[in-house]
Protein backbone atom coordinates (compact mmCIF):
# COMPACT_ATOMS: atom_id res chain seq x y z
CA UNK A 1 0.00 0.00 0.00
CA UNK A 2 1.36 3.26 -0.46
CA UNK A 3 2.41 5.37 2.56
CA UNK A 4 1.17 9.10 2.85
CA UNK A 5 4.17 10.84 4.19
CA UNK A 6 3.15 12.98 7.21
CA UNK A 7 3.90 16.58 7.37
CA UNK A 8 6.30 17.21 10.10
CA UNK A 9 8.22 20.29 10.50
CA UNK A 10 12.28 19.90 11.59
CA UNK A 11 11.62 20.98 14.85
CA UNK A 12 9.13 18.28 16.43
CA UNK A 13 11.38 15.57 14.93
CA UNK A 14 12.96 12.99 17.17
CA UNK A 15 16.29 14.85 18.61
CA UNK A 16 17.87 15.85 22.13
CA UNK A 17 17.25 18.51 24.10
CA UNK A 18 19.02 19.86 26.74
CA UNK A 19 18.03 19.41 30.53
CA UNK A 20 20.16 20.24 33.43
CA UNK A 21 19.37 18.35 36.27
CA UNK A 22 20.26 21.15 39.52
CA UNK A 23 21.02 20.03 42.93
CA UNK A 24 20.75 22.82 44.50
CA UNK A 25 17.14 23.29 43.23
CA UNK A 26 16.07 20.18 45.30
CA UNK A 27 18.32 20.92 48.46
CA UNK A 28 20.62 17.70 47.55
CA UNK A 29 23.47 20.31 47.80
CA UNK A 30 24.02 20.24 51.09
CA UNK A 31 25.19 16.69 50.77
CA UNK A 32 25.83 16.24 46.89
CA UNK A 33 29.60 17.94 47.00
CA UNK A 34 30.39 17.30 43.28
CA UNK A 35 28.95 17.86 40.70
CA UNK A 36 26.63 20.82 41.71
CA UNK A 37 24.41 19.39 38.99
CA UNK A 38 24.48 17.68 35.34
CA UNK A 39 23.38 17.77 31.83
CA UNK A 40 20.82 15.46 31.33
CA UNK A 41 19.59 15.84 28.64
CA UNK A 42 16.45 14.15 27.23
CA UNK A 43 14.65 12.67 23.64
CA UNK A 44 11.42 14.02 22.13
CA UNK A 45 10.11 14.16 19.00
CA UNK A 46 8.10 12.82 16.17
CA UNK A 47 9.69 9.49 13.98
CA UNK A 48 7.55 10.06 10.95
CA UNK A 49 8.27 6.86 9.08
CA UNK A 50 9.19 9.38 5.95
CA UNK A 51 12.21 10.34 7.93
CA UNK A 52 13.17 6.97 10.17
CA UNK A 53 15.64 6.31 7.74
CA UNK A 54 17.28 9.67 8.56
CA UNK A 55 16.75 9.68 12.70
CA UNK A 56 19.44 7.65 13.99
CA UNK A 57 16.84 4.82 13.85
CA UNK A 58 16.54 1.16 14.39
CA UNK A 59 15.14 -1.18 11.82
CA UNK A 60 12.69 -2.12 14.00
CA UNK A 61 11.21 1.50 14.36
CA UNK A 62 11.50 1.60 10.31
CA UNK A 63 9.10 -1.35 10.18
CA UNK A 64 6.78 -0.02 13.47
CA UNK A 65 6.60 3.36 11.56
CA UNK A 66 5.71 1.32 8.39
CA UNK A 67 2.78 -0.29 10.35
CA UNK A 68 1.86 3.11 12.11
CA UNK A 69 1.44 4.81 8.73
CA UNK A 70 -0.76 2.20 7.48
CA UNK A 71 -2.72 1.24 10.47
CA UNK A 72 -3.10 3.88 13.09
CA UNK A 73 -3.65 1.84 15.36
CA UNK A 74 -0.17 -0.04 15.90
CA UNK A 75 1.53 3.48 17.88
CA UNK A 76 4.00 5.36 16.37
CA UNK A 77 7.45 4.96 16.65
CA UNK A 78 9.24 6.66 19.64
CA UNK A 79 11.81 8.68 20.05
CA UNK A 80 14.57 7.13 22.68
CA UNK A 81 18.29 7.38 23.83
CA UNK A 82 20.66 5.64 21.61
CA UNK A 83 23.89 6.88 23.43
CA UNK A 84 23.76 7.56 27.15
CA UNK A 85 27.53 7.86 29.25
CA UNK A 86 27.90 8.12 32.78
CA UNK A 87 28.92 10.83 35.58
CA UNK A 88 30.51 10.58 38.53
CA UNK A 89 28.92 11.74 42.04
CA UNK A 90 30.65 12.90 45.15
CA UNK A 91 29.18 12.73 48.32
CA UNK A 92 28.57 12.45 51.82
CA UNK A 93 26.02 10.13 53.92
CA UNK A 94 25.02 10.25 57.10
CA UNK A 95 28.33 8.38 58.94
CA UNK A 96 29.99 11.46 56.83
CA UNK A 97 31.63 8.88 54.77
CA UNK A 98 32.82 10.91 51.80
CA UNK A 99 31.66 8.68 48.61
CA UNK A 100 32.37 8.60 44.80
CA UNK A 101 29.89 6.65 43.00
CA UNK A 102 29.92 5.62 38.90
CA UNK A 103 26.73 5.73 37.54
CA UNK A 104 26.22 4.28 34.12
CA UNK A 105 23.56 5.80 31.58
CA UNK A 106 22.78 9.20 33.11
CA UNK A 107 23.51 11.42 30.39
CA UNK A 108 22.08 11.31 27.12
CA UNK A 109 24.04 11.75 24.05
CA UNK A 110 21.94 10.66 20.96
CA UNK A 111 18.40 10.16 20.12
CA UNK A 112 17.00 7.83 18.12
CA UNK A 113 13.71 6.20 17.14
CA UNK B 1 7.73 25.75 40.60
CA UNK B 2 8.42 21.97 39.78
CA UNK B 3 9.17 21.35 43.41
CA UNK B 4 5.72 22.94 44.64
CA UNK B 5 3.66 21.11 42.39
CA UNK B 6 5.61 17.75 42.40
CA UNK B 7 6.47 15.70 45.44
CA UNK B 8 9.77 14.36 43.59
CA UNK B 9 9.77 10.07 44.94
CA UNK B 10 12.77 11.36 47.15
CA UNK B 11 13.49 7.57 48.21
CA UNK B 12 13.66 6.53 44.26
CA UNK B 13 16.76 8.60 44.00
CA UNK B 14 18.07 8.19 48.06
CA UNK B 15 17.22 4.36 47.11
CA UNK B 16 19.34 4.54 43.78
CA UNK B 17 22.58 6.30 45.63
CA UNK B 18 22.35 3.01 48.41
CA UNK B 19 21.50 5.39 50.85
CA UNK B 20 18.17 4.81 53.69
CA UNK B 21 17.87 8.15 54.07
CA UNK B 22 18.91 12.33 53.53
CA UNK B 23 21.90 13.08 54.63
CA UNK B 24 21.86 16.37 56.82
CA UNK B 25 25.98 16.59 57.33
CA UNK B 26 26.44 19.95 59.84
CA UNK B 27 29.10 20.85 57.37
CA UNK B 28 30.95 18.89 54.52
CA UNK B 29 33.83 17.02 54.82
CA UNK B 30 37.32 17.56 53.57
CA UNK B 31 37.68 15.88 50.27
CA UNK B 32 40.80 13.96 49.88
CA UNK B 33 42.45 14.43 46.92
CA UNK B 34 42.93 11.28 45.70
CA UNK B 35 38.63 11.48 44.64
CA UNK B 36 38.83 15.14 43.48
CA UNK B 37 41.58 13.13 40.88
CA UNK B 38 39.29 10.06 40.11
CA UNK B 39 36.32 12.44 40.00
CA UNK B 40 38.36 14.53 37.85
CA UNK B 41 39.70 12.14 35.45
CA UNK B 42 36.23 11.04 34.71
CA UNK B 43 34.97 14.34 33.68
CA UNK B 44 37.85 14.89 31.08
CA UNK B 45 37.54 11.43 29.94
CA UNK B 46 33.28 12.06 29.71
CA UNK B 47 34.34 15.74 28.33
CA UNK B 48 36.45 13.86 25.30
CA UNK B 49 33.64 10.85 24.50
CA UNK B 50 36.24 8.40 26.28
CA UNK B 51 34.69 5.34 27.77
CA UNK B 52 36.72 4.33 30.39
CA UNK B 53 36.33 1.08 32.64
CA UNK B 54 34.06 2.16 35.28
CA UNK B 55 34.93 -0.70 37.53
CA UNK B 56 38.68 -0.17 38.00
CA UNK B 57 39.96 2.80 39.36
CA UNK B 58 42.84 3.65 37.51
CA UNK B 59 44.68 5.92 39.71
CA UNK B 60 44.69 3.22 42.77
CA UNK B 61 44.91 0.28 40.30
CA UNK B 62 42.55 -1.89 41.89
CA UNK B 63 39.32 -2.83 40.68
CA UNK B 64 35.98 -0.84 41.98
CA UNK B 65 33.57 1.58 41.35
CA UNK B 66 32.99 2.83 45.01
CA UNK B 67 35.40 4.79 46.63
CA UNK B 68 34.55 5.60 50.24
CA UNK B 69 36.60 7.55 52.73
CA UNK B 70 35.77 6.58 56.06
CA UNK B 71 36.49 9.07 59.44
CA UNK B 72 37.69 7.73 62.22
CA UNK B 73 35.25 7.59 64.78
CA UNK B 74 37.31 6.00 67.67
CA UNK B 75 38.64 7.98 70.96
CA UNK B 76 41.69 8.75 72.92
CA UNK B 77 42.40 6.81 75.84
CA UNK B 78 43.49 8.67 79.20
CA UNK B 79 44.79 5.80 81.05
CA UNK B 80 45.26 7.05 84.81
CA UNK B 81 48.44 5.71 85.07
CA UNK B 82 50.50 5.27 82.20
CA UNK B 83 50.78 1.41 81.62
CA UNK B 84 54.48 1.88 80.85
CA UNK B 85 57.04 4.68 80.60
CA UNK B 86 57.35 4.91 77.09
CA UNK B 87 53.65 5.42 76.16
CA UNK B 88 52.77 8.77 74.67
CA UNK B 89 49.23 8.44 72.78
CA UNK B 90 46.24 5.64 72.99
CA UNK B 91 43.64 5.86 70.77
CA UNK B 92 40.99 3.04 69.64
CA UNK B 93 40.44 3.62 65.83
CA UNK B 94 36.73 3.05 64.65
CA UNK B 95 35.86 3.22 61.18
CA UNK B 96 31.90 2.17 60.72
CA UNK B 97 31.69 -0.32 57.63
CA UNK B 98 27.62 -0.69 58.41
CA UNK B 99 26.72 1.41 54.95
CA UNK B 100 28.70 -1.16 52.41
CA UNK B 101 26.63 -3.06 51.53
CA UNK B 102 28.56 -4.98 48.33
CA UNK B 103 29.16 -7.96 50.80
CA UNK B 104 32.46 -9.40 50.22
CA UNK B 105 34.05 -7.20 47.50
CA UNK B 106 36.05 -4.91 49.53
CA UNK B 107 39.04 -4.74 46.97
CA UNK B 108 41.31 -1.92 48.83
CA UNK B 109 41.34 -0.66 52.68
CA UNK B 110 43.99 2.12 53.05
CA UNK B 111 44.34 3.50 56.85
CA UNK B 112 46.07 6.80 56.41
CA UNK B 113 47.15 8.24 59.66
CA UNK B 114 48.46 12.20 59.25
CA UNK B 115 50.04 12.84 62.56
CA UNK B 116 50.74 16.20 61.12
CA UNK B 117 53.77 18.36 60.59
CA UNK B 118 56.88 17.83 62.30
CA UNK B 119 55.22 16.66 65.04
CA UNK B 120 57.74 14.66 66.74
CA UNK B 121 60.91 16.89 65.54
CA UNK B 122 61.76 17.47 68.87
CA UNK B 123 60.32 14.44 70.80
CA UNK B 124 63.59 12.79 70.55
CA UNK B 125 64.76 9.88 68.35
CA UNK B 126 63.31 6.76 70.33
CA UNK B 127 59.83 6.90 68.48
CA UNK B 128 57.50 3.97 67.86
CA UNK B 129 54.05 3.49 66.53
CA UNK B 130 52.51 0.52 67.17
CA UNK B 131 48.97 -0.50 65.62
CA UNK B 132 46.95 -3.24 66.74
CA UNK B 133 43.46 -5.42 65.67
CA UNK B 134 41.34 -5.41 68.57
CA UNK B 135 39.67 -8.66 68.91
CA UNK B 136 38.11 -9.06 72.35
CA UNK B 137 37.24 -5.20 73.90
CA UNK B 138 37.13 -5.15 77.59
CA UNK B 139 34.17 -2.92 77.65
CA UNK B 140 35.38 0.64 76.15
CA UNK B 141 34.83 4.02 77.88
CA UNK B 142 37.39 6.64 78.71
CA UNK B 143 38.44 4.90 82.05
CA UNK B 144 39.00 1.72 80.61
CA UNK B 145 42.91 1.86 80.28
CA UNK B 146 43.58 -0.79 77.33
CA UNK B 147 41.63 -2.67 75.46
CA UNK B 148 40.80 -6.52 76.34
CA UNK B 149 42.66 -8.83 73.59
CA UNK B 150 44.85 -6.80 70.24
CA UNK B 151 46.51 -8.10 67.22
CA UNK B 152 49.64 -6.78 66.58
CA UNK B 153 49.46 -5.49 62.99
CA UNK B 154 52.35 -3.12 62.22
CA UNK B 155 55.18 -1.18 64.18
CA UNK B 156 56.71 2.35 62.39
CA UNK B 157 60.03 3.29 64.00
CA UNK B 158 60.17 6.77 63.54
CA UNK B 159 56.63 7.80 62.23
CA UNK B 160 56.41 10.95 60.58
CA UNK B 161 53.91 12.60 58.49
CA UNK B 162 51.19 10.70 56.90
CA UNK B 163 51.57 6.61 56.99
CA UNK B 164 49.49 4.49 55.14
CA UNK B 165 48.37 1.01 56.14
CA UNK B 166 47.06 -1.70 54.22
CA UNK B 167 43.86 -2.92 55.81
CA UNK B 168 42.24 -5.13 53.02
CA UNK B 169 42.29 -8.56 54.60
CA UNK B 170 41.43 -6.45 58.30
CA UNK B 171 38.25 -4.90 56.57
CA UNK B 172 37.24 -7.37 54.08
CA UNK B 173 36.80 -9.66 57.15
CA UNK B 174 35.04 -6.48 58.96
CA UNK B 175 32.68 -6.42 56.02
CA UNK B 176 31.56 -9.98 55.93
CA UNK B 177 31.46 -10.18 59.82
CA UNK B 178 30.47 -6.56 61.11
CA UNK B 179 30.60 -8.14 64.59
CA UNK B 180 34.28 -8.20 64.22
CA UNK B 181 34.54 -4.82 64.04
CA UNK B 182 35.83 -3.74 67.29
CA UNK B 183 38.41 -1.35 65.89
CA UNK B 184 41.98 -0.87 65.98
CA UNK B 185 44.36 0.08 68.76
CA UNK B 186 47.05 2.81 68.10
CA UNK B 187 49.60 3.26 70.25
CA UNK B 188 52.95 5.97 70.00
CA UNK B 189 55.64 5.03 72.40
CA UNK B 190 58.07 7.62 73.17
CA UNK B 191 61.59 6.64 75.06
CA UNK B 192 61.89 8.94 77.66
CA UNK B 193 64.26 11.81 76.92
CA UNK B 194 65.35 14.05 79.89
CA UNK B 195 67.12 16.04 77.44
CA UNK B 196 64.54 16.93 74.62
CA UNK B 197 61.62 17.33 77.45
CA UNK B 198 63.51 19.75 78.87
CA UNK B 199 63.83 21.29 75.83
CA UNK B 200 60.11 21.09 74.98
CA UNK B 201 59.04 23.20 78.22
CA UNK B 202 56.50 25.09 76.28
CA UNK B 203 53.95 22.67 75.57
CA UNK B 204 53.53 18.54 75.68
CA UNK B 205 54.56 16.76 72.44
CA UNK B 206 52.19 13.74 73.64
CA UNK B 207 49.56 16.70 74.12
CA UNK B 208 49.89 18.41 70.43
CA UNK B 209 50.12 14.66 68.76
CA UNK B 210 47.20 14.14 70.29
CA UNK B 211 45.17 17.34 68.45
CA UNK B 212 46.83 17.00 64.88
CA UNK B 213 46.36 13.30 64.40
CA UNK B 214 43.87 12.27 61.94
CA UNK B 215 42.71 9.03 61.32
CA UNK B 216 40.54 7.93 58.03
CA UNK B 217 40.32 4.50 55.78
CA UNK B 218 40.02 4.72 52.18
CA UNK B 219 37.73 1.76 51.22
CA UNK B 220 37.48 0.43 47.42
CA UNK B 221 34.49 -1.70 46.86
CA UNK B 222 33.35 -3.65 43.86
CA UNK B 223 29.28 -3.77 43.43
CA UNK B 224 28.78 -7.01 41.52
CA UNK B 225 25.59 -5.89 39.98
CA UNK B 226 27.23 -3.03 38.27
CA UNK B 227 30.55 -4.58 37.35
CA UNK B 228 29.16 -7.33 35.72
CA UNK B 229 31.92 -9.57 33.18
CA UNK B 230 31.43 -7.94 29.75
CA UNK B 231 30.51 -11.34 28.22
CA UNK B 232 27.50 -11.66 31.30
CA UNK B 233 26.16 -7.94 30.46
CA UNK B 234 26.11 -8.72 26.38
Amino acid sequence: AAVPAPQASCKHLCHRHQLFINFRDRGWHKWIIDPKGFMANYCHGDCPFSLTTSLNSSNYAFLQALMHAADPDVPQAVCIPTRLSPISMLYQDNDDNVILRHYEDMVVDECGC
Amino acid sequence: TLGQTFQFPRYVFLQFLGLDKVPSPQKLQPVPSILKKVLQDREVAAATGASPDLCYVRELGVRGNVLRLLPDQGFFLYPKKRPHASSCLQKVLYFNLSAIKEQGQVTMARLSLDLGPSSYSHLGPELELALSLVQEPRGWGRSTPRPGKVLALQSVPWPQGVLNFNLLEVAADWTRNPQKNSGLFLEILVKEDRDSRESSQLEDPCARLRRSLHASLLLVTLDPEQCRPSWKRR
